[in-house]
């Protein structure tokens, strides 16, 4: 699993 | 983009366009705190500092339209209809939420940067900078419709948010747990009030709490 930051959401 | 994101976004938009109408046709903030609005602004502020690193004309739109719309309404608040503000039941103490958030930031984040810290603090303090508004309606005992619907809108957005954070855990193998921890604590701090929304607000009546 990738965790981290989603940079598409607002 | 998921289904839930997607609705998620516009029930957002569609609160912070609900608080700017209302203020605006009633040329009135009675009843809405100018201490959560204030929050939300810098929550959008310190969010969207990544504004220049483009992902989408979408993603860009949203963030202008969030972070506009929020000064737009502390401006109708604090300046334009500052007469009909509602100071004396605006009386939370936010530096209990700004000062935590900060420091919960500096402690827990996924990069110590100052664009991550300030993007996690905003995170942090978007879960809680509600609390001054549902302080202000439990203080003066009720809410008008009006302002019902608008947290009813604003709360289902996070709540969303989480449907789609378990959707794309299962679909894209991702997830933040920053961003998934806070938003449930967020929708917690909601709970209490759908209920009200629910069992009065949509049955015609009015928001009013028990005395």
């Amino acid at each position: 699993h990738r965790s981290g930051k989603s940079k598409d959401e607002l | 983009m998921n289904i839930f994101r997607l609705v998620g976004d516009l029930s957002h938009l569609l609160a912070i366009i609900i608080l700017l109408l209302k203020i605006w046709k009633t040329r009135s903030c009675a009843g809405i705190s100018g201490k959560s609005q204030i929050l939300f602004a810098i929550v959008y502020t310190s969010r969207y500092l990544d504004l220049p690193n483009f992902v989408s004309m979408y993603n860009t739109l949203m963030k202008i339209v969030f972070i506009a719309a929020s000064y737009a309404t502390v401006y109708l608040i604090y300046m334009k209809f500052k007469a009909t503000y509602d100071h004396n039941h605006d009386t939370f103490r936010v530096e209990f939420l700004v000062l935590p958030s900060f420091v919960l930031a500096l402690l827990i984040n996924h990069d110590f940067t100052v664009l991550e810290v300030l993007w996690t603090f905003s995170i942090y303090m978007e879960s809680v900078a509600i609390l001054p508004q549902l302080f202000m309606v439990s203080k003066t005992g009720e809410a008008e419709s009006i302002t019902s619907h608008y947290l009813f809108a604003l709360g289902s957005y996070r709540a969303l948010y989480i449907l789609n954070w378990i959707y794309r855990y299962t679909t894209e193998d991702h997830y933040d747990l920053i961003a998934i921890v806070a938003g449930i604590v967020q929708t917690v701090l909601y709970c209490d009030f759908f209920y009200l929304y629910i069992t009065k607000v949509l049955k015609g009546k009015k928001l009013q709490l028990p005395a």
